[in-house]
């Protein structure tokens, strides 16, 4: 039943396995299916190709109100503080995001704030490097709130526009590594009152239903005003995030698309809805 | 959990006496949700509650427990059998130097598990060699480097504008040489769907011809590890899986996906940052996590 013909229980079978496949889960995907079918039965889905437009609709418009840039604006500098769990893409994306602040004439200064993990500080280096932007860093295993203080006060010494804060992954469950992800917060409110203007949670494409803990929790415990969904270049398709958008309000900023400077767009609603299934 | 979520639906087993097709599918429809909700593949879900089904239908009654119990340890043993069996080590079991191969999409804690990996060799009075064959990312020589110079094990010093497959045939070489006993090669990241790079992979599995080839799993993997998993299994033939990041709370279905797809064992398990984070997988506990 593959696009084309009348509706019938098949069909909307097929759909409900191509949304749980997909990472929307099962309640969810059950959820579209009764409405789909609900307006089936009503005579109003004449086909599958009416179908499917019907369910790309439903989800464009769960996914279109979580569509806004970060909305990067004077006064400078405006603070963008990046964290997620291990692994997600928080290193590169900060480099993606900076490289498009710079195309668009901003001074960008990144703050190596994973100060524990091997190489993290070299590997934002490298991306300072390729991006033409400015970098502060303190040695491997140093403070972190002392190089994101450090990284604030260079900022408006230089009157940098956007500094972008890197940190380490952390797992949600780890309350100590919670805990000083608030000091951080903390830090930065303190040296710049209204900062960070943006908390970004980077969330992985490949991850199941544990993306949706680890937004209710960032959330919850240190507060998230973006999200960018990474890695969507693979065949995991991220429908845990219809979830995500159901349980917290908070737009999608960006998708990562692979592993270059280049590789990052804008959240578009309908194009994903589109990739879903 | 699965067993208070039953409460209500075994309530009703029991109250029947024996499972029977017509109390067994609210039961069989409240395992499909809670593994569904633990990742576990939709079509290995369903594969695994026909299974259980039959076993529960086709099953003696069993006098020492009441049939919602039995229903209960029939998913659990089926799921602890699915896992696989004891748990294993490296097949170390060959001349030395032997090669092992980290493989895996990207951030799912490769670096990371191969310097747990030496240090688990080191304990066990192996000498390992550290092999970065990551070129691509930034930094990546470098990590694995200070992973090395934290446990005191040599690494290899990889040219970042080399061949990986250059680097790890020169690696398994400079092993021999320096009586290094096992040789972890640290791949990079990559994309199952990746053509040039899964290729790449082959080529360094045909130039050093390894004893083990893991998959470097991230537990919190959802519906696409299967995907990922018979890729990789396609193009080089995984003997082993290495799953990441158990420290979490992600129950981890992707374990039971990824081993009915491959067949592999999992072989260890990852529950930290730190190096000596590394542990044995055992079949029944992940059972039990999967099942909640
Ligand atoms: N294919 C693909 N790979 C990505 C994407 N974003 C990041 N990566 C890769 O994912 C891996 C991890 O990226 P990092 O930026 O180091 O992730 P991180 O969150 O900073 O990791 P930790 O700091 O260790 O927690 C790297 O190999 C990146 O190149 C993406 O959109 N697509
Ligand atoms: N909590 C936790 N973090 C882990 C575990 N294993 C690895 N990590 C972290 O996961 C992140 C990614 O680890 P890497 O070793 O860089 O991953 P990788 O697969 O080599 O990444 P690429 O080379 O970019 O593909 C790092 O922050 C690690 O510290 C684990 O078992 N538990
Ligand atoms: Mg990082
Ligand atoms: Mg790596």
């Amino acid at each position: 039943a593959r696009g084309i013909g009348p509706v019938d229980e098949n069909v909307l079978v097929e759909l409900e396995e191509a949304l749980i496949l997909a990472d929307a889960g099962a309640d969810l995907a059950g959820e579209y299916v009764v409405a789909l079918r609900a307006k089936w039965r009503r005579g109003e889905l004449p086909d599958i190709a009416a179908l499917r437009l019907e369910l790309k609709k439903m989800i464009t418009n769960t996914l279109a109100p979580r569509m806004a840039p970060i909305p990067v604006a004077p006064p400078y500098p405006f603070v963008v503080l990046v964290i997620g769990v291990n692994g997600v893409g928080k290193t590169t994306t900060i480099g993606k995001i900076a490289h498009l602040l710079r195309e668009e004439g901003h001074p960008v200064l990144l703050a190596a704030g994973d100060t524990f993990r091997a190489a993290a500080i070299g590997q934002l280096r490298v991306w300072a490097e390729r991006v033409g932007a400015d970098i502060i860093h303190h040695k491997e295993g140093s403070d972190s709130s002392a190089v994101v203080f450090d990284s604030l006060r260079a900022a408006k010494a230089r009157g940098t526009h956007v500094v972008l804060i890197d940190t380490a992954g952390r797992l949600h469950t780890k309350t100590h590594l919670m805990e000083e992800m608030r000091k951080v917060v903390r830090v930065i409110g303190r040296e710049i009152p209204g900062a960070p203007q943006e908390i970004l949670l980077v969330l992985d494409a490949t991850n199941g239903r544990n993306a949706i803990t680890q937004a209710k929790t960032f959330q919850e415990v240190i507060g998230v005003t973006g999200i960018v969904l990474t890695k969507l270049d693979g065949t995991a398709k991220g429908g845990m995030v219809l979830s995500v958008t159901k349980e917290t309000d908070v737009p999608i900023r960006f998708v990562g698309v692979g592993e270059t400077i280049d590789d990052l767009r804008p959240f578009d609603a309908e194009s994903f809805a589109s990739a879903l299934f | 959990n699965l067993s208070e979520k039953f409460q209500g639906v075994l309530k009703n087993l029991r109250g029947h006496g024996r499972i029977s097709e017509g109390n067994i599918e609210e039961a069989l429809r409240e395992v499909r949700l809670a593994l569904l909700e633990a990742d576990v593949n939709y079509k290995v879900v369903k594969e695994f509650t026909a299974a259980v089904r039959s076993k529960a239908l086709g099953a003696e009654v069993m006098a020492s427990l009441s049939p919602d119990q039995h229903f209960i340890k029939i998913v659990h043993d089926g799921m602890t059998s699915m896992m696989g069996g004891e748990a294993q080590d490296l097949d170390l079991a060959r001349r030395p130097p032997v090669p092992v191969m980290l493989v895996g999409l990207q951030g799912s804690g490769k670096t990371t598990s191969c310097g747990k990996l030496a240090l688990h060799l080191q304990k066990k009075k192996r000498r390992p060699f550290l092999v970065p064959a990551d070129v691509y990312r930034p930094a990546a020589i470098e990590q694995l480097k200070v992973l090395g110079s934290q446990i005191g094990i040599p690494v290899f010093d990889s040219d970042p504008n080399a061949d990986p497959v250059d680097i790890c045939r020169e690696a398994v070489r400079q092993a021999d040489l320096t009586g290094c006993d096992t040789v972890l090669l640290d791949t990079a990241g990559r994309l199952h769907v990746d053509e040039e790079l899964m290729e790449e992979l082959r080529r360094i599995k045909e130039a050093v011809d390894p004893g083990d080839i893991l998959l470097v799993a991230d537990a919190m993997t959802g519906q696409d590890a299967v995907n990922v998993a018979k890729a990789f299994h396609e193009k080089v033939g995984l003997t082993g899986v290495l799953l990441t990041k158990m420290d979490g709370d992600a129950r981890g279905g992707a374990a039971l996906s990824i081993r009915a797809v491959t067949g592999a064992p999992i072989k260890f398990v990852g529950v930290g940052e730190k190096l000596d984070a590394l542990e044995a997988f055992f079949p029944d506990r992940m059972a039990s996590r999967i099942l909640g």
